[in-house]
């Protein structure tokens, strides 16, 4: 323990023993909401999604994590990443962003490159989806002229009437050129009410790009899109920003 | 008669205990018993790193937990922003000491926390938590 004593100095008043140390971990996951304390195989924040959270979390907080202004996320908190602007939703409680896991998933594994699942199974019924957003990262072609226009359109998966029949069901899709260069951004907002609400119809995504003037489909690779294969820093991710509507704090 | 002599020496020793920590040199607190300074705003810090946890949590570095501590006695004018209500409790506490007690010292003012860390797949959480860090105290 570590106490302010008043002067603008910092006294060591207590080393704990481990004992206390467990008590006071239980204590605090406690606060936090959790049963016992996270551990993520990999925890490294140079990938895309923890820069992005990262970078977000220093908009809108102040020092040590105090959030700014009234204790609201606001469209103010604007984060730069690349050229391309985030601003937090208003109303917001609880930020993540989800890997994509669709190498996990046996429907998807065989397109990679073109598949998305982002795991909303922990997301309870409590949390209601503000908003959610899918990010992707692209290259510039050098295949193509610099203003060949291709249309990224993204498809929610859905059960088919056989248990091998799978629907696509579009949600949104973006415009893009050949030697366009940075962060797109699709709103998955449906997506993410569908699957918070019914998580077993959560059967991932599709991604389909069209060369507009030839009326083709082209592999995402070409034009740029960077995929599970990509660096880390550039990998594909998805935020979802919710609002909480009770936050559990035990009464003590 | 009675009554007025011991409300005089009530009165005496709340002023006599106020003027004891009035001007009290706070690089003396640690040296004298807790609850012995006027009500205010303290600060005890917790690593994350002491605990083993920078493998999950992403920020902050640790959770600046302040608190409130002290003693609100007569009086209450010269405390940290007392309430009315701590204002007729001080007196009511003055004249039946063994009634009422005093007014505590609490948390006047809580602002927001916000934590960033990974879940067990892997993906970032920033969860806001509201009223956890003590901005101010006060005599309630």
């Amino acid at each position: 323990y570590y106490v302010d004593n008043g002067i603008g100095q910092t006294e060591k008043v207590h080393e704990m023993n481990s004992r206390d140390k467990r008590e006071l971990q239980h204590e605090i996951l406690t606060l936090l909401g959790l049963h016992q304390r996270p551990k993520p195989k990999s925890s490294t924040t140079k990938d895309s999604a923890p820069t992005f959270m990262l970078n977000l979390y220093n908009s809108i907080t102040s020092d040590n994590g105090v959030v700014k202004d009234d204790g609201n996320f606001h469209s103010s908190h604007n984060v730069t990443i690349g050229d391309s602007v985030v601003q937090p939703i208003e109303g917001t409680d609880v930020i993540i962003s989800f890997v994509n896991k669709a190498k996990r998933v046996p429907h998807l594994r065989h397109e990679k490159d073109r598949t998305f699942f982002f795991d909303f199974s922990d997301v309870t019924s409590k949390e209601t989806v503000v908003g959610a957003e899918l990010r992707l990262y692209k290259e510039k072609a050098k295949k193509w002229k610099k203003n060949h226009e291709f249309h990224i359109q993204m498809y929610m998966i859905k059960q088919g009437q056989d248990p091998e029949d799978k629907i696509l069901e579009p949600v949104t899709n973006v415009t893009a050129y050949a030697n366009t260069e940075g962060w797109i951004t699709f709103n998955m907002t449906r997506a993410a009410e569908r699957w918070t609400r019914q998580p077993e119809s959560n059967l991932g995504l599709f991604m389909k790009v069209l060369f507009v003037s030839k009326g083709r489909e082209i592999d995402p690779n070409k034009l740029g899109i960077v995929s599970y294969r990509g660096s880390e820093d550039k990998k594909p991710f998805m935020v979802g920003f919710f609002s909480s509507q009770e936050m559990v704090y035990p009464h003590r | 008669t009675q009554t007025a002599l011991r409300r005089r020496r009530e009165l005496y020793s709340y002023r006599e205990e106020h003027e004891k920590y009035y001007d009290y040199p706070l690089s003396r607190h640690k040296r004298a018993s807790p609850g012995r300074w006027p009500c205010q705003r303290r600060s005890l810090y917790v690593k994350f790193r002491d605990l083993g946890w920078q493998s999950w949590i992403i920020a902050p570095d640790g959770y600046h937990a302040f608190f409130c501590e002290g003693e609100c006695s007569f009086p209450i004018g010269n405390h940290v922003n007392a309430t009315n209500h701590a204002i007729v409790q001080t007196l009511v506490h003055m004249y039946t000491p063994y009634k009422a007690p005093s007014p505590g010292c609490a948390p006047s003012k809580l602002s927001a926390q916000s934590v960033l860390y990974f879940d067990d797949d892997g993906n970032v959480v920033l969860k806001k938590f509201p009223k956890m860090i003590v901005t101010s105290c006060g005599c309630h």
